[in-house]
Formats: structure tokens, C-alpha cells, sequence
């Protein structure tokens, strides 16, 4: 079983 | 004022087909460099980065840049009233509350005009690092297509391990398990069907075939697609927008934030 990672953790916030 | 004529309308229709299942609502960012869009789907997995060159367009005028906001499905169906050879007119003034949309007909006998109310989105923009990918794999966009609906058969993940030798796509579930592995191509003569792999380092990742197939609905903008992957970051899924002649007109780019073991 895996878990989903979002994608907020990977970009910043402009 | 803002408007942009494009003589090969059918590449704005796939290029909504291809955006419209994963995003509701999104801003159409209007410059003098083109049309751009950024937008995360709803459970903030997938983002969708999405540009149309200015130089891709017929006629492109944008005297000041503009954020156009867009309720993607009432685009789409508009959008579905143009034929696939019509010419396609985005206008929308300064400051106005709505866009208008003109379709005509090759032979110029048919010309319609459909207005759209515009929204306003409260968009955050997210800022995309350049990446250097560990793997960057080229293959036919059919090809692709096809492995994402056959592994769902099987599961909802889908681990991609690409290694000099090649990719493999693994799935598994209730039902049993199933691999699909795809050799670089060593001779093709046309470079449409070609698999090619430029790696650096081996990568192994787990991703939802869920968000691919939503992808995948881009397939019609490309014959080839490319997955760029590194350990612990989000794989990019791209596809070049080409003309008929094989000029590049943008691009629409998937990033999909990777699955980890629980």
C-alpha cells in the first residue's frame, strides 16, 4: 500500500 | 485588448480535451510571450503547466497582460460547437467580465461567435524549480496510453523502473500482477515510434495510474510523450503542441507528485 504524496511539498509558493 | 487567431483551431480544442477532466477551473495568463496556464487539480496531487507561444498564433495582439478565469468545462463545450478545420478567434477586452469565442469555417461561409462569462479566480501560482531528471524517457504518446489502461486492469498504481536497459511499468493487485517493459529502440525509421532513454542514474518510482490516464488525454496534441524522472520528486509528463508541419506551438506539461510506502 502506498500513500500519495501532494504536490505542494515539491513547489514553492510563488 | 487581447486577441489571438489560430487557423488550426482543432490544437485549442484537444488542448482543453486534454485539461478538462483534471481541472475545473483555471486562469488563462494572457502576455506578449503567449497563453499560459498553471493550475493544481482539486486534490492537489497533479499540476497542470500549460503554455501556446505567441508565435504560434496566426495574429496575436495582447496590449497589456491579462488573467483570464475560466470555468475549463464551459470552455470545452464552447469549444466543441467550432469544427475541427475552423479558425478559432480568442478576443476579450481590458477589463472586460467576458471572452467571446469565433469559429469560422475554412471557406469563410459559416461564422460564429460565442461570448463566455468570465470568473474570478483567486489562482495560486506555484513556482516550478529547473530540474536536471535522472531519466528523461521518449516513447510513442499511443504507447503510453495504452500501458496506463492496460496496468489499471490490474491495480491503481503503476512503479516505473527505468535502468540502462530500458523501462519496465509494474502493477499489481487482487487480480495478480503485470509487467510491461519497453526496450530502447535501436534502429527507427520513423522517430515518432521511438523509445529512447537518456539516463543518468537508475530511478524506481510509484505513481497513480489514476492522474496518468488523466494525462494521457493529451495524447492526441503528440505523437511522442516524455517522462522525466528523479528520486523524490514529481515525475513530468510532456507533450510538445505541434502544427502540421511539426512546428512547436507550446507545450502542456504534467508534474504528479510521486507514492511512497506507507
Amino acid at each position: 500500500f502506498c500513500d500519495q504524496i501532494i504536490i505542494f511539498n515539491f513547489f514553492l509558493d510563488k | 485588448m487581447f486577441e489571438a487567431r489560430l487557423v488550426e483551431g482543432s490544437l485549442l480544442k484537444k488542448v482543453m480535451e486534454s485539461i478538462k477532466d483534471l481541472l475545473n477551473e483555471a486562469s488563462w495568463d494572457c502576455s506578449g510571450n503567449g497563453m499560459c496556464l498553471q493550475a493544481m487539480d482539486s486534490s492537489h496531487v497533479a499540476l497542470v503547466s500549460l503554455m501556446l507561444k505567441s508565435d504560434g498564433f496566426e495574429n496575436y495582439r495582447c496590449d497589456r497582460s491579462i488573467s483570464l478565469g475560466i470555468n475549463l468545462a464551459s470552455m470545452s463545450k464552447i469549444l466543441k460547437c467550432a469544427s475541427n478545420d475552423d479558425i478559432i478567434t480568442i478576443r476579450a477586452e481590458d477589463d472586460a467580465d467576458a471572452i467571446t469565442f469565433m469559429f469560422e469555417s475554412p471557406k469563410q461561409d459559416r461564422v460564429s461567435d460565442y461570448e463566455m462569462k468570465l470568473m474570478n479566480l483567486d489562482t495560486e501560482h506555484l513556482g516550478i524549480p529547473d530540474t536536471e531528471y535522472a531519466c528523461v524517457i521518449k516513447m510513442p504518446s499511443g504507447e503510453f496510453s495504452r500501458i496506463c489502461r492496460d496496468l489499471s486492469v490490474l491495480g491503481d498504481s503503476v512503479i516505473i523502473c527505468c535502468t540502462k536497459d530500458g523501462v519496465r511499468f509494474s502493477a499489481k493487485g487482487d487480480l495478480g500482477n503485470g509487467n510491461i517493459k519497453l526496450a530502447q529502440s535501436a534502429n527507427v525509421d520513423k522517430e515518432e515510434e521511438a523509445v529512447v532513454v537518456d539516463m543518468r542514474e537508475a530511478v524506481t518510482l510509484t505513481f497513480s495510474l489514476r492522474y496518468l490516464n488523466f494525462f494521457t488525454k493529451a495524447a492526441p496534441l503528440s505523437s511522442q510523450v516524455s517522462l522525466s524522472m528523479s528520486e523524490d520528486v514529481p515525475l513530468m509528463v510532456e507533450y510538445k503542441i505541434n502544427d502540421k508541419e511539426g512546428d512547436s506551438k507550446g507545450y502542456v506539461r504534467y508534474y504528479l507528485a510521486p507514492k511512497i510506502e506507507d
